[in-house]
Order: structure tokens, then sequence, then C-alpha cells
């Protein structure tokens, strides 16, 4: 039941928060995108 | 009670109307304004039964044309393509609904989310126990991401709003959990981990979520708990193990406060064998702190500013002492240590199951329940310590005045280490270890207290089992808490402790080398 | 509810399933391994319609040249200032898609800031006058839509603006 943790694919030394581009729990591609930084739909 | 036939066909006309709305494209405030004021007015929307049949019906409606749309697939492919459509129209519809809606002619937002999210729920239980392996958990697994994403962007009309929406969306998973719904793990883990809810229920609101995250996690552990016991695992459990690793390492370096404050609540339910598991609960420290490294030469931990200070425990440390009766009793115990009491002597059955509670639980022992006798114990000790430490001295410098203060909770200890066999001293001694972790006065008592049973025994049997627990908790991968580091460290460099005499250390080649390498490992 | 472990855990000792045993747990974990949540899933459609959609000739490129999914371009874009206008225009031409985030994170490194009341960029001229926990004034410049007229057509610019009240709650 332990496994070297840098195989899954998260950057732990990473100065930036991990949620911000954590995929899935079953991946490790990061997601593109941040969440905090909404993106409105605006009138012009 | 099934629905009146007009009704539902009234729902389903509703439903295409409600498309023409949402495939138009761009934003279209007026028209479903308009819209959910007329569901408003045809008393679609109030508190009662009629609305809760609406939202379940629309919900049926979306999940069945979703599952009908799977693409006609050979058995052997692993997932099939299906069409949200359904699913995205009813998870804008009621977002629209919540929007839109005015509490003067109806149910109030929250309320109304409420409403969607219990029958929700209850829809998905349903379905769950009725097609039990052909349950597909997909559509709704799209539908509470629709809402994830968007209930969050809801205005908020009042303080506070979208932590209520989180709260309740938490309180739904929580209803949803594994243990209740299997079939829904995969998706569970997924949704209670996701980057739009877990990280926003943790950030902010004074802390407030933090107990709905806590709960959400004991469903977690609970559920894995039997499978990972013998830590025989088949796939489908090896993979949600991975996915609950990934999880738990994003909070480890998001949020590791959190992991700090509820460490003992964890440690109650990830079974001994996921040393790994548990030890990132344990490597977790606050971010603010900064750990020196153990093996740092002559490292003076007593004088860390940080050794004297109490860790926050969020998590109820003597609720399993209380539930057993126990409590009154340890309390009358330390205070006054009477003699011939046999509160000593009734400590070993006190901890044990009935057999029937042991052969479910795979151990003989109440494991939650020395977990809070321990660490309830060694918590008034330090207390009793630091109340007859002159000020400005700290606790570690009257070391031998401590053995003879806290000498109560030393006569617990060590009846536990010389009464209890072999299990039972091994969970003793793993929910002593459980204590090492960042600098902190927990971590400085516990550590001296593993030590001083190690050096005072005079039984090597005893000292090769404090031994393996310790070193079963280091040859895992990292990481590794820093508490069990400096113990480990000072057990085997301090002569005090003479430990590479005992026969334990030699007793094989490949003990000598794995020795080496770990006292090599830890500089 | 929240507070005690006892809630969760009835004791340790208590069956491994609230209702269900360890087999049908098991069984259902299984099936559910083959329905497993795909990234698909969870990802909403980032295509943007144009409302007015231009004509133009066959010449020009009909498909999106791939470097504008790439984070650099973008970067290069806002370090100059003729690329504040791009970052703009993917912004409000482009709603929706991958292209608007990376204008906006952009927009926001170089300190404009964006106003959820007037759906427009803003940026501090000078430092502001005054600032309180609910609002900032000063002077601005900000992303206007100039409605044409005899001597200028329509089109975008930037204007300027004097003790102007940026409230908070209105920065997105």
């Amino acid at each position: 039941l332990g496994i070297d943790l840098t195989t899954l694919g998260l950057n732990l030394n990473s100065a930036e928060s991990l949620y911000r581009t954590f995929g899935s729990p079953w991946t490790d591609e990061p997601v593109k995108g941040d969440p905090d930084f909404t993106v409105p739909q605006c009138y012009y | 009670e099934p629905d009146p036939a007009a009704f539902q066909e009234q729902v389903s006309l509703l439903f295409a109307e409600w498309y023409k709305i949402y495939e138009l494209p761009g934003v279209n405030d007026q028209l479903t304004a308009r819209f959910v004021l007329q569901l408003q007015q045809n008393g679609l929307l109030k508190a009662d039964d009629t609305s809760d049949r609406f939202f379940r019906r629309l919900l049926d409606v979306a999940v069945s044309h979703c599952i009908s749309s799977e693409a006609a697939v050979q058995s052997h492919q692993q997932t099939q393509t299906l069409s949200f459509l359904a699913i995205d129209m009813y998870a804008s519809l009621v977002f629209s609904i919540l929007k839109f809606s005015s509490a003067d002619h109806g149910l109030s937002k929250m309320s109304l989310l409420s409403k969607v999210l219990t029958v929700t729920v209850r829809f998905i239980q349903k379905d769950a126990e009725e097609k039990k392996i052909s349950f597909n958990p997909r559509p709704y697994f799209r539908l509470f991401i629709n809402w994830l994403l968007d209930l969050n962007t809801l205005d908020p009309v009042f303080e506070g709003a979208n932590f209520q929406v989180l709260t309740a969306l938490a309180t739904s998973f929580h209803a949803l959990q594994p243990l209740k719904v299997p079939a829904f793990s995969f998706v569970w883990l997924e949704l209670v981990s996701h980057r739009s809810f877990m990280p926003k229920l943790l950030s902010g609101n004074g802390q407030k979520g933090w107990p709905y995250f806590q709960r959400l996690l004991v469903d977690l552990f609970q559920f894995m708990e039997p499978f990972l016991r013998n830590a025989e695992l088949g796939e489908p459990v090896r993979f949600l193990y991975k996915g609950t690793l990934r999880v738990l390492l994003v909070l480890l370096h998001d949020f590791p406060e959190f992991l700090c404050d509820y460490h003992f609540s964890f440690c109650d339910i990830i079974p001994p064998s996921c040393i790994q598991m548990r030890n990132i609960v344990l490597s977790a420290f606050p971010r603010n702190m900064r750990l020196p490294d153990p093996s740092t030469p002559n490292l003076k931990i007593d004088l860390l500013a940080e050794i004297s200070q109490s860790p926050r425990i969020l998590s109820e440390v003597d609720a399993a002492l209380k539930a057993k009766q126990m409590k009154s009793d340890v309390d009358e115990y330390l205070k006054t240590r009477p003699q011939g009491t046999s509160f000593l002597s009734e400590l070993k059955q006190k901890l044990l199951l009935s057999p029937s509670e042991a052969a479910r639980a795979g151990t003989r022992y109440n494991v939650p329940l020395m977990n809070s006798l321990v660490l309830y114990v060694g918590m008034q000790a330090i207390l009793q310590l630091q109340a007859r430490t002159p000020h400005g001295q700290s606790m570690a410098s009257n070391a031998s005045l401590a053995i003879f203060l806290v000498g109560a909770a030393l006569d617990i200890f060590q009846t536990l280490i010389l009464e209890l066999e072999t299990e039972g001293r091994y969970l003793f001694l793993n929910a002593v270890a459980n204590q090492l972790r960042y600098p902190n006065n927990h971590t400085h008592y516990f550590s001296f207290i593993l030590l001083y049973l190690f050096s005072e025994s005079n039984q090597e049997a005893i000292q090769e089992q404090i031994t393996r627990v310790l070193l079963e908790r280091l040859i895992v991968n990292r990481p590794h808490p820093w508490g069990l580091l400096i113990t480990f460290i000072e057990l085997i460099k301090n002569p005090r402790y003479n430990f590479w005499s005992r026969s334990f250390t030699r007793c094989a080649p490949e003990i000598e080398k794995l020795f080496e390498s770990v006292s090599r490992s830890c500089g | 509810d929240l507070g005690a472990i006892g809630d969760n855990l009835s004791g340790l000792a208590m069956s491994s399933g609230g209702t269900h045993d360890q087999q049908y747990n098991l069984q259902m974990l299984e099936s559910a391994f083959y329905k497993l949540p795909q990234p698909r899933d969870s990802e909403r459609a980032k295509s943007y319609t144009a409302r007015h959609p231009t004509v133009t000739p066959q010449s020009y490129p009909q498909v999106q040249a791939p470097i504008v999914n790439n984070p650099a371009f973008w970067d290069r874009l806002g370090s100059d200032n003729i690329g504040t206008d791009t970052l703009f225009f993917a912004f409000y031409y482009q709603q929706n898609t991958y292209q608007q985030y990376l204008a906006a994170k952009e927009l926001k490194k170089q300190s404009w800031r964006y106003h959820k009341k007037y759906n427009t960029w803003f940026q501090r001229h000078e430092e502001p006058k005054f600032a309180t926990d609910d609002f900032e004034q000063g002077t601005y410049v900000y992303f206007d839509f100039h409605i044409g007229n005899d001597e200028m057509q329509n089109g975008w610019c930037q204007r300027i603006k004097t003790d102007f009240k940026f409230e908070y709650n209105f920065l997105e």
C-alpha cells in the first residue's frame, strides 16, 4: 500500500496551489484554466 | 404514489418549452425569467408535494434520455458515449429557477435548492437500489458538475449565500456516501474533491466548512477501511485508493492545517495497514512553520519555540471515552492516583470488543477507544506539567520532574504496555506514535513517552515492538512525519538507549541491512 | 452531528455497511469501475457562437492557429502595449473560450481589473486618492466603445476618468 507519490503527477514542490489545476483523482493531467478567475459572459 | 398521467404530460411539455429557450444562443434573461414566472404561477414551485413531483419527473426524463442515448457498443469497450443534453437542460433549468424565482411568490432560494437536492438524493438512492449492477452514475455526475460550476455564480443576495450552497451540497454528498450508495463511489470522490467544491468549502468563511469536509473524508475512509484492512486490493479498490491518495496530497499541499486539526479523527478510521496514507495525514504541518532538518547535528528540540505549544485539535478527543463511560474514571485516576483501585487492572477488559464486534472489525480491540484513552491521558498529563512548571521554563527541562509529576499517566501507559499482548500493545503504540507530528508539545511529550517506555522496559520483546512500530512508518515511501524522524534518530543515536546492542538489531542479515539503510536515510 | 466521531463510526465495530454487506459493496464498486466519469463528462462546451459573423475571403485562415492555445503567446501580447487591444478583443469576442480566460489572466497581470457592473476593464492611472475596505477612488483608464459620428467611426478606445469610485463589490 506504499507507492512513490511523485508518480501520481502532482507537483508537490509547486509554490502555487495544487487545486487550481487539479483535474480529477484519476488523472495526472492538469486542467486548463483557473476556476477562481471566473470569466463572465458580458454584454457589450 | 405514482404521478397522475396528466401531470407527467404537463411536465414533459414544459421541458420541451424550456428546450426552445435553452438552445437559443447567448444569454436570454428576459425569456428565462418569464418562463420561471410561468412555473411559479402554475403552482409548480411551492413548498409542497407538487414541486417535489415536478423536479423528480424532470430528473427522470433527463436521466432516461441520457441513458437511452448510449451508443451501441461492444461489451469489451470500457465506457460509452452519452448525450448529456437533457441533463444539461435540467441543470440549467434548476439554476434559472434559483436565479429568477422571487420569494414573494413562493419559497426562498435556499429552500428551493434544498428541495431539489433532496429530490435528487432520493432519486439516486432509489435508482441505485433498484438497478444494482446496471446502475449508471454518469448522468448524475454530469448534473452535479453543472451545479458545482454554476451555483457559485448566483448573485449573493445575502451574506454567506454561497457558503449555504456549499454546505447544502456537502450534506447531499454525505447522504450519497459510498457506504450508502457504493455504485456511486467513484463519481462521489470526484465530486467532493472537485476544484469548484473542495477548496471553496475549505477556504474562507472562518473555517466553518471544515467540519463538513471532515465528515466527507471520514465517509470515504469508512468505506475503504474493510477493503484496506488486509491490504489485498482488486483493481477497482486500488483505483479508488490511488484516487484517494491524490486528493490527500492536494490537501497536504494546499490545506495542511485541515489535516493537522483533524488528524485524530482520521487516525481512528485509517486502517493500521495503510501506513503511507496515515503518514500523509501525520506529515501535515501549519504553513507558517519551518521545520528544522531532523538530521541536523546537535539539534536541540527543547529549544524550539514551537515545542511548548499545543497543537490545535478540532476532533473530539474524549468522545470514545465518554461513550464508554470511562472518562470520569480516567479523570479520577489522574487526579488522585489512588492506591488499591481496580481501575488499572480493568483497563484491558474495557478496551476489548465483544466477540461479534471483533469479528466485524477484524481486531479484538476498540481502536477509537484506545486512541482516545492515550491522547486524552497525554493531554491531561501535559496540562498538569504546564501547571507545575515555573513560568518561562519549558516543560522539557524538567524531565525528571516530569516523570514524578505525571506518574498517574505513566501508570496507565505502563499498564497498557505490560498487560496487553502483542496485538493490543501494537495498537497502543500506534496510538502513541500517531502523535509524533510537527514540532509541538504533543509530539514532544509522546516522543518522550515512547523512548521512556523503551528504556524502562526489561523485556526485549517490548523494545522490539516499539522499534517495529517506528520502523514500519519509516520504511514506506515518503512523506515521513518530523516527530517520527526525530524520535527514531534519538533512539539510535543516544547511547542511553543502547539501541545497537539489542539482539533484535542483528537477528538476520536482512534486518541489519534494513536498519543501516533507514539510519542512513535519516541522515 | 458534525463534531463527535461517534455519529460517523458508531464504533468501528459496527457492520461495515450502512445497509449493505461487504460483498454487495464490492460488487457495486466493481460494476461502477466500468462506468467511471470521463474527462469529457465534466467539461463544458467551450464553443463560441458569433452574434454577427463576418464573411471573410477564402484566403483568410479558416481555422484557428494552434498558437492561440499557448499561454506564452498571450504572455507576449500582454508584455507590449500594442497587444492590449488584442487582449480586449479576445475577451469580448471569444467569450466562454480558453482564449478569453488567457486574455483575462494576462490583462490582470497588466494590472487591469474587471468591473462587474460596467462590464469593462479599468486600470489605475495613478495611486488612488482614497481607499477604504469598500472602494478606492482616483483617476482610471478604462476600455470603452465609441459610438460613431460624422468625425469618427464606431470603435474600441481607451478613456480616462477622474474621480472615479471603484467599489470592490463590483470587482471581478
